[in-house]
């Protein structure tokens, strides 16, 4: 009596679109907006281009409350064969590795164009081409929401006759730009804070926003990197076994597939943990691949995880994002050697910004940062915001009201966020250590700063 | 250079197991216990059954943090050609309709088979029987999660020779039952408290709990419904002239697929909105669809939805689940009338309690239920905590600290969670509207009760 169903991911997310942060017009044009900027700069700045990007918000029907979003960069482009998926199917991308990039999911684009097609039924322009590519190509995409698949409704290629290579993405939504303006303005700015290298030029309906580069210096592009023995589970140990042609050796599969691990090591672990490290792995029965993830997550020999795949902002280039945009009478910056969870590494980079331009608050404002997105909403939800109220600011000679702004930059290869809407990051022990490590190092900088500033008064006053 | 792939639903919350709700052992031994009861509860309540549900919890390997979770109940049981797809396929299941359930995503039990998968390589053991079957079958399920499909790893069936129906779900994960324990004591209390016609009983390791029904009467099963016009969008509209093999006219397909509209409420807006009703469905453009869809959600004509697709618990319910549970000594209850947000009906059920076994506290205790699941974690982010928070208790003569426990259920066919992990409730301004007046309405008699005890008090001191 009751009737059973399957849903297409296309379909599920159709149905609980507000679970990625597209629940209602103003917050869905922030999302569209975040998801396209975070594409492009990942296009830019993952392959050591110098980031030029645009982005473009009119209202085209403003009773109707339909705005069109177009964002432009100067990234590697979507290959022209992998345009159709790469818009019109969910979970579909190029970013399910162990690197360090904005996009995580497979998902963000998609997202877009489904709010799209459904509040005003019009499909994804792209414009695209790849470095090497000869040619410039267009095409509408829509998607088959049954079936999780794209539908070209219309492309077309023509001959390059420049240098030119990127991306320009257009969506046709019903968004509310009244009630977005203001945080889309605050995501535009935060991220040229921790883009300093970037050109970022913003036209909205009655606001130009253009900040320009002020360092050609860009971080080292992470790499992609190996996963870590201390991450693994007996599902990951299955279809890597069952993806490896070759019946290697416990001891070559460790050397081969671990990120770390060399014929010392493997061997060490391997005897620590009761194994014969000639073994073969397609030889292995379930109980012992138990037993191997078991041991392999237990075991505290390992090297830590490398950081390659890794991209810091690094501390000066953290400076600079700051005093271009804040103009603060002080900063004290900090980025934290590498550190790792479930062998996931990862580096916290803080900042502490003080007077200039900053206004005075009740308690430490809080810009938050996960691989170099902003993120505005869910701040009570927030490790940090609960790490930053957890100090006692007194201790630094902090009075309140202060003119005190925190940043905290945290980049991984996996940022626990809470949900898909990437707004707020889950209380991982590891990652609370270090975003506090860091904090109170700026925090004792300022107090130095504030010492030296109450010295300065106390002899002008005399 | 970049490579592009595609994941399977069960591979993409195989690597993002954390935003349902798994994020370590002790969170994911609380969320695969009520995935299974919540299962449970839909299987028996949802079809007039009063429920019997038995929870077994056993650490099979203390060393090693395995814990196995049974879940038996006497509901509908699963039919046995659907048992793989059930257990083992991500986004399939029998709750994608217009109707009041726990279930909502077709995710919850299959989260839970790959964590066990996960984390000890087990299969899920199923046992079920539906009500005319004239067999009990068994099985043992993992999910190919390359592919989201199940892999049946055994099964067997036999003749059943008495009127048992049901189901039995067996788990054995990696859980941390110390850590969990008393999240899940509170989760198997606060369900007994909403279900009172339920009976529950718990076994843990070092716990038992047994909860005998304070009452056989149970809320009338919800009903599926028709969609409302207020939620409708053109990716609706086009999936539904497509499913339709006959070319209706506008004003019938209306009123045939759609909630509460009559032949002159069908002519009426298509006047209003400029639309022939004698033109066939197949027949719109693009931009009629458009049109239609806008005019439909901004019609304020409709009649507002019907409310047979929900099942609240009502007054002398959610009295009884109170009293039996916390024996508090007085007890204000409301149930509001339906409401609805873009055409989803809701009904805001709320109570307030004082005194008895509540302990004073410095705000109120707040227990959140959506549509009659406990909701115990991410307080801070849901919805109700913020409206309870922002009321003045002073004005209903609550001085702090207080024993005062504030109940708030509510129930929709779409309730607007913030993450697939079912912990928060989003910021709906109908909703925030609807419980604000529930719990002012509570306070209100709650304020003449503490009135009336000041009275006795006087008397007595003199
Ligand atoms: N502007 C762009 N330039 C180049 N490639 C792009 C661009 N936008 C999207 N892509 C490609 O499309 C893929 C899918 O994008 P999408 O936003 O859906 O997912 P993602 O960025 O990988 O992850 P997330 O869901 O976390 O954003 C990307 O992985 C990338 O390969
Ligand atoms: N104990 C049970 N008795 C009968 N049917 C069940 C039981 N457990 C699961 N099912 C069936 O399996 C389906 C899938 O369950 P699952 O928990 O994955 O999803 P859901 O309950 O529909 O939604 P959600 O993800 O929100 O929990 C259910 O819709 C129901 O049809
Ligand atoms: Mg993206
Ligand atoms: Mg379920």
């Amino acid at each position: 009596r009751e009737t059973y169903r399957g849903l297409s991911p296309a379909e599920f997310f159709y149905r609980n679109k507000e679970i990625a942060g597209f629940s209602n017009p103003a917050r869905a044009l922030y999302q569209t907006i975040r998801e396209l900027v975070e594409n492009a700069l990942d296009a830019t700045e993952l392959h050591g281009i110098l980031p030029d990007i645009k982005i473009f918000v009119d209202v085209v029907d403003p009773g109707k409350n339909i705005v069109k979003v177009r964002v432009e960069d100067n990234g590697i482009g979507v290959p022209k064969e992998e345009v159709p998926k790469v818009f019109g199917m969910v979970f579909y991308g190029s970013k399910y590795k162990i690197r360090q990039s904005r996009g995580v999911f497979g998902l963000g684009v998609k997202m877009a164009v489904l709010y799209a097609q459904i509040t005003t039924g019009k499909p994804v322009y792209v414009k695209s081409s790849t470095i090497d590519s000869k040619e410039i190509y267009e095409f509408e995409v829509m998607i088959d929401v049954i079936n999780n698949r794209p539908i070209v409704l219309s492309h077309r290629s023509y001959r390059k006759d420049n240098q030119w290579h990127g991306t320009v993405v257009e969506l046709t939504i019903e968004g509310n730009w009244s009630y977005a303006k203001k945080r889309i303005e605050e995501y535009i700015k935060r991220t040229a804070l921790i883009t300093p290298y970037a050109n970022i030029y913003f036209k909205g309906p009655d606001i130009e926003l253009a900040f320009t580069r002020a360092t050609r210096r860009i971080p080292k592009p992470p790499r992609e990197g190996l996963p870590h023995p201390k991450g693994v589970d007996i599902e990951m140990l299955k279809q890597m076994i069952a993806m490896t042609e070759e019946n290697l050796s416990l001891r070559d599969f460790l050397i081969k597939y671990f990120d770390g691990v060399g014929k010392i090591s493997a061997e060490t672990f391997l005897k620590w943990a009761g194994f014969n490290p000639e073994q073969s792995i397609k030889t292995l029965t379930l109980e012992q691949l138990d037993e191997l993830a078991r041991k392999m997550r237990e075991y505290s020999g390992w090297k830590r995880p490398k950081d390659i795949s890794l991209s810091p902002l690094g501390e000066e280039l953290l400076r600079r994002g700051i005093e271009e945009v804040l103009k603060p009478e002080f900063i004290a910056t900090v980025t934290r050697k590498p550190s790792s969870y479930i062998g996931n590494p990862f580096v916290v980079e803080t900042a502490i910004a003080w007077g200039g331009k900053i206004p005075p608050s009740e308690k430490p404002i809080l810009y938050r940062f996960a691989n170099k997105i902003p993120l505005l909403y869910d701040e009570g939800a927030d490790v940090t915001r609960k790490i930053v109220d957890s100090i006692d600011w007194s201790v630094y000679k902090v009075k309140f009201p202060a003119p005190l702004l925190v940043v905290v930059h945290i980049c991984s290869t996996k940022i626990p966020f809470k949900g898909v809407g990437k707004e707020a990051i889950a209380e991982v022990p590891e990652l609370e250590e270090e975003i506090e490590a860091a904090l109170r190092e700026c925090a004792r900088k300022l107090r130095m700063y504030i010492t030296k500033k109450e010295k300065e008064l106390e002899l002008a006053l005399k």
